[in-house]
């Protein structure tokens, strides 16, 4: 697909182990609009998953658009996700693309 | 020059 047409992938990461493991930049009114993944620590549930790569664009948590949302706004939905004992995962849509959808 | 925030804001889970 070309740069207009961004694949987008659903990614579900167990909470297998004690942390989320990943570290995010960006968010509204940024020159990354959307959270971009910018770490992803060995031994962390994100890890485990093998499926989130450092440098996807993340665009929705357990369905919820991160788009408009500032850097905090955005991170506190991640954390909340992670925490929250209703679900044992957290769904991730993100896409390869550093665009701003 | 780029925003300020994207510079400083990172945050680690």
């Amino acid at each position: 697909p070309g740069l207009l047409e961004p694949t987008s992938t659903l990614v579900r990461v167990a909470k297998s182990a004690s942390t989320l493991g990943i570290a995010i930049e960006g968010g509204a009114n940024t020159r990354q609009p959307l959270p971009r993944i910018v770490t992803i620590q060995r031994g962390g549930s994100a890890h485990n998953c093998g499926q989130l790569r450092v440098g996807q664009v993340i665009l929705e948590v357990n369905g919820v658009s991160l788009r408009g949302r500032e850097h905090r706004d955005a991170a506190r939905l991640i954390a909340e996700a992670f925490k929250t004992n209703e679900r044992d995962h957290v769904d991730f849509l993100v896409t390869e693309f550093n665009v701003a959808l | 020059s780029p925003p300020k925030e994207y510079e400083d804001e990172v945050t680690f889970f």
